[in-house]
């Protein structure tokens, strides 16, 4: 009868002297909180597939974290989603990327897994499964945080200096 | 990014990964996040992965499917061993019969996996973490960065989250 749940917020250069006290302690009340989510649904018996989407569900809305309300900004100053869920008994699995309307991203990964024939939609097409899933719909706008805009606006005037991140050297692919 | 890897009481593991991507991407770029195998992967067979980083190169490296592969792998041979080293009478009939489902990986060779497909990814120039349960109820982080965000918490014992 033993359960275990591991989340993360995302991993990078997470600079100690860049991040103040007060994120300090909001990002490890935010992990406490959604770990306690999933593990009350683990310990009361629950499917490891409703814990992770009830956890993931809580960390897409804190706008600390790059997922849901929080995420970063695209080249053209819109918000697009990613995401995707797969479950270990039948591997069974959904996925979806560049969303812009649907508020939980994994919730909708999930539909397309237990309520579409596919694995993965792409875009306008999601947005539109999503509807006709009758998912929560919000703005574009109800993702942004300014602290994201801000760094788009650093990451532009990079662009513009000629230190641009698309760099053909920098190559990532 | 956010992830969640978990196994229940009826040990069925399950993973899950969203995400906003990367500042300023555009063309249509996509990371790992949402490519199963890559960002996110989950057998009950072997282990749940979510990753978080650099998604060109966990794309490349397969990172989630990887680490399942090789967990899966390693349980196989390990059980082969555990019967093969099983005492036999005089017409070759094992004592006892190993049962797969008392058999499992332990956390310390879960991390030596996890560990070691983070550093090929690293080799092709790669940054980032994973987080990974098993159906034996292990959860592991490996990650080549100074920081993850991430929490752990099992019926064994007990909360925690960190982020260095």
């Amino acid at each position: 009868g033993r359960w275990t749940l591991v989340i993360h917020g995302g991993a990078g250069t997470i600079e100690r002297d860049r991040i103040t006290a007060e994120q300090d302690a909001a990002i490890r009340a935010a992990l406490s909180h959604a770990l306690e989510t999933g593990s009350a649904i683990l310990r009361g018996g629950g499917t490891s597939m409703d814990a992770i989407e009830a956890t993931i569900r809580e960390l897409e809305d804190d706008p600390n974290f790059n997922a849901g309300r929080g995420a970063v900004f695209t080249y053209d100053g819109t918000i697009e989603h990613d995401a995707s869920i797969m479950d270990g008994t039948t591997r069974a699995a959904g996925a979806v990327t560049g969303t812009s309307h649907t508020r939980h991203p994994v919730t909708l990964a999930r539909r397309v897994m237990t309520e579409s024939p596919h694995v993965f939609l792409r875009g306008s097409g999601a947005d539109e499964f999503s509807l006709a899933q009758r998912l929560e719909q919000v703005e574009n706008s109800w993702f942004e945080t300014d602290r994201r805009r801000r760094q788009l606006e650093e990451f532009l005037a990079g662009e513009t200096a000629g230190l641009s991140a698309y760099d053909v050297d920098l190559k990532y692919g | 990014t956010v992830g969640a890897v978990a196994v229940d009481t009826n040990g069925n593991v399950a993973a899950a990964t969203s995400t906003g991507g990367m500042t300023g991407k555009r063309w249509g770029r996509i990371g790992d996040s949402p490519v199963i195998g890559a960002g996110t992967y989950a057998d009950n067979r072997g282990c749940a992965v979510s990753a978080t980083g650099s998604g060109e190169y966990f794309i490349r490296v397969g990172v989630a499917h990887e680490i399942c592969a090789q967990i899966r792998f390693r349980f196989q041979q390990n059980l082969a061993a555990a019967r093969a080293s099983v005492p036999v009478d005089e017409e070759g009939v094992p004592e006892y019969y190993v049962h797969a489902s008392e058999f499992g990986l332990e956390a310390n060779e879960v991390q030596e996996i996890a560990d070691s497909v983070i550093a090929e990814m690293a080799e092709l120039g790669g940054t980032g973490g994973v987080i990974v349960t098993t159906p034996w109820g292990t959860g592991t982080y490996s990650f080549n960065t100074p920081g993850m965000y991430r929490g752990m918490a099992s019926s064994e014992g007990g909360a925690s989250v960190a982020i260095y």
